[in-house]
């Protein structure tokens, strides 16, 4: 996607070897205008698909999901990574491991929230090792729900999430793939 | 504003004295075009300031907000409640008590997404004691940015936040406001 990969060029920085910071339009502070092109971008890559909710993780896959989910006109579930002050017991929880912080953590869903009917579009804004898309799905197969696709903002394709989430048969779109960050340079994947 | 209303009554819940669980379309679910019809109606109650930002913080406040700054064509910005991966020291912080875990968290905003020229319309989900609606004005003030305003998406009238955040000299406008959640049931407070 032109537009995004554009914003990553111009206002996103390389932290160290293996981060893309993007803070100053999609992890911090948000651009909503091209979050809203960015959740068309997505309706339209799964315009193929049967889709009856949109299902992302607090905070950043928010601004993302919303107007994929305005567009194909269904509700949006952000998975909570911890309790909040109003969520009951009747919840679907997955595990997930973090290498940064070496510590495994639940995510949750209310029940109320995904039946076995839902066909599910999981959006997130980074894939890297895929944990948590695979939190996310495995919560979607708790409820007998099908996943109907992962949409991604930025993949980052030196790691090996995507193809951990394509070996569990599921279907990825990327609306930007890293092939690399060596040398504080940003290089797509489709511009080798 | 009637749309929020009709949601509180007929997808909301009294979950105690003094909570109310609107779960299934603001804190865990999301209900995309209601929450667009938010966004405008924010801009609308505020069309006699100028806004040069939206603040609020994570999760259950971008939702809301994302419209409003839109509409308003300026960025919106999320205020962190623990460090994320590429949030650097250059930060404002300031503490909020939290009288349900008995503890004070901080709250972080880069300095680079607030200067002393950005006006801030300030939104959040809900408005209880008017913490963290005073924690996200006073990283404003320190900035030497101005509040334009404070908007509300759900005010528990019976509770002191309001009053609490007027004493400051800032001004909020609540999209709904509850007069009482006794014996489960809701009254707002123009019912009256
Ligand atoms: N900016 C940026 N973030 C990256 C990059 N690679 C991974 N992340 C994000 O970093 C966070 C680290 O997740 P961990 O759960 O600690 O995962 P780990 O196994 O990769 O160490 C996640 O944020 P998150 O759960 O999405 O947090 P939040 O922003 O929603 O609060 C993930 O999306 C990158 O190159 N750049
Ligand atoms: N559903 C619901 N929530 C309420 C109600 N009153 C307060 N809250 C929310 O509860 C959380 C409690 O905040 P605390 O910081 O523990 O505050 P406290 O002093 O009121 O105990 C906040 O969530 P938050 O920071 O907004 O969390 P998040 O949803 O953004 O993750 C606040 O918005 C209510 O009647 N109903």
């Amino acid at each position: 996607m032109e537009q995004l990969k554009r914003a990553i060029e111009e206002r996103g920085s390389v932290l160290t070897e293996g981060v893309l910071k993007v803070d100053q339009f999609l992890n911090h502070q948000i651009d909503t205008s091209l979050m809203i092109n960015i959740g068309k971008e997505f309706v339209r890559r799964f315009d193929d698909c049967k889709i009856t909710r949109v299902l992302t993780i607090e905070s950043s896959g928010i601004a993302p999901s919303f107007m994929a989910a305005n567009e194909l006109n269904v509700p949006l579930v952000f998975a909570r990574k911890k309790k909040s002050l109003t969520m009951s017991d009747n919840v679907y929880t997955s595990s997930i491991y973090s290498f940064t912080k070496q510590e495994t953590n639940e995510i949750t869903v209310s029940k109320n929230f995904l039946s076995p009917k839902d066909h599910v579009l999981i959006i997130d804004d980074f894939l890297a090792n895929g944990h948590a898309a695979l939190g996310l799905t495995d919560i979607v197969e708790q409820a007998g729900a099908t996943v109907a696709g992962i949409g991604i903002v930025i993949e980052k394709s030196f790691q090996d999430g995507r193809k951990t989430i394509e070996e569990e048969g599921y279907r990825v779109e990327s609306l930007a793939r890293i092939q690399s960050l060596h040398d504080s340079k940003i290089t797509f994947l489709n511009d080798l």
